[in-house]
């Protein structure tokens, strides 16, 4: 069963890029075959993983002006088992690019159509917006997971969130839901973090029964321990489990990728 | 001599809310009489402080909409010395309110124009993003002070944000320089985060003598260390210095409130 998800959340800095690529490589790891798109313009995906931009290789950019662009033309192999589609900054024009257009929202979900038989997992890294390649994002995937840290100006940002998947669940996209949150950076010590991940938890477990995209979402575990670690990895383009892979940050996701795989197995 | 700043980074969840607020309140409570802007639609410096949104009070959408609007009537004194003048969910949509307007960039400038008398410090609160309000705030103060995180990933924004306030410098506003960086959850035990620093000292020393937007550039110290109360306090609507007024967060920011008002005893 083919798991599309895509790591969103439209405040900056929270740790989306740093999630999407070591839960990636996580799985390729675990043996499952994974394609990672960034969808960001700032392409940190891609250089997270040593990938150079502006070397004339194809993008996103590429598929979204025409999703008839075959996914193997553009994304390339980075690691075994793990394909790259890498993000580049004319991205940051698609707004424009595709004004008018009718099909500008569903241009990537078009272009994945070609790629369900030959990866079991497609992540895909948002940028921090809610703009048109966060939406085609959403459009393109069955599952949401929201990377975010447990501060109180965090949970500010959730609402409306929680808003733009619904609104993409009712309008061009059925099957999106929220399968749930990944704890980043975090400090598990602190009453504060231990209050906000409650008030989470909170909300989740009000939303069960019900019939809004957040009724399957939990918090994921464990929550990835703030690690020097992950921050260092993208300056040598290597992801966690080659740089470090016994340090708690390689723990932290290495688990997290085990739980995705195990959901997997039962879906 | 009236010191304006716009606190900038287009990238998200860096510290400028947090270092806006808590530089305004330490300056504040250093005598100096405080305007602190908060021009993010997302309103979190006003959150941070105990505003609540929406109850019909001004805030700096009206004074985007008719510059005329008296500082005095949509700021409000939150606390000694310091005025807040609130952000606002509305000023998201200001790109299109006032998209055509041909003074659509200078419209903070010329409100706050009335405002010179009565303030010894202008902070402005910038959102993550380098869009109309970030413009506004760019085009109304003479110095850019710039919050970021010692990260690989941090640098590579640098350089899209230097390259804007050189724009706007050139176009709109020839008084418009970058005073420096504040590095904020500083780290500085590891040697990525010294690197990192080293990196922007190095790139700011060659600027001198030059005549770009960063020749006076400098690294402000104390660097903010990482410190989970700095994350709590907006939770209670207060500053560092109600919350916890000895806090390794709080003996930073106090810090760095007495350089930038030693600075000013001296322009
Ligand atoms: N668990 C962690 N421990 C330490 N540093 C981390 C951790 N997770 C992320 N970081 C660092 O925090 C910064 C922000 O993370 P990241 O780039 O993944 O966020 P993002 O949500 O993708 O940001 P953007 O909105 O700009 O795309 C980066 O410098 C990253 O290396
Ligand atoms: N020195 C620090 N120690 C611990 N936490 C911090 C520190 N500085 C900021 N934070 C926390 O990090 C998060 C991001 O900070 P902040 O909101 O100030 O960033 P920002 O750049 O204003 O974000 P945005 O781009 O969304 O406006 C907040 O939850 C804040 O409480
Ligand atoms: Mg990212
Ligand atoms: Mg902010």
């Amino acid at each position: 069963f083919q798991r599309t998800i895509a790591l969103m959340n439209q405040k900056g800095g929270v740790g989306k890029t740093t999630t999407a690529v070591n839960l990636a490589a996580g799985v390729a790891a675990l043996g499952r075959r994974v394609l990672l798109v960034d969808m960001d313009p700032q392409g940190h995906a891609s250089l997270h993983l040593g990938h150079e931009q502006g070397q004339g290789q194809g993008s996103v950019y590429d598929v979204l002006m025409d999703p008839g662009t075959p996914i193997g033309r553009v994304a390339r192999v980075v690691r075994p088992n793990l394909t790259l589609l890498p993000g580049e900054t004319d991205m940051a024009g698609v707004e424009s690019d595709l004004a008018g257009a009718p099909d500008r929202l569903t241009r990537l979900r078009s272009a994945l159509q070609s790629a369900r038989e030959q990866f079991d997992f497609v992540l895909i890294d948002c940028p921090p917006s809610l703009g048109l390649l966060t939406l085609n994002a959403l459009a393109a995937v069955r599952e949401v997971l929201i990377p975010m840290q447990a501060h109180f100006l965090a949970l500010q940002g959730l609402g409306k969130l929680l808003e733009t998947v619904g609104l993409v669940n009712q309008s061009i996209n059925k099957e999106l839901g929220v399968s749930g949150v990944v704890l980043c950076a975090h400090d598990g010590v602190t009453s504060h973090a231990r209050e906000v991940v409650a008030d989470i938890e909170q909300f989740f477990a009000s939303a069960r029964g019900g019939e809004g995209a957040c009724r399957f979402a939990r918090v994921y575990r464990p929550a990835v321990r703030r690690n020097i670690k992950l921050a260092e990895c993208p300056s040598f383009g290597k992801h966690i489990f080659e740089y470090a892979p016994w340090c708690p940050g390689a723990m932290d996701y290495r688990a997290l990728a085990e739980v995705l795989v195990a959901e997997q197995d039962m879906m």
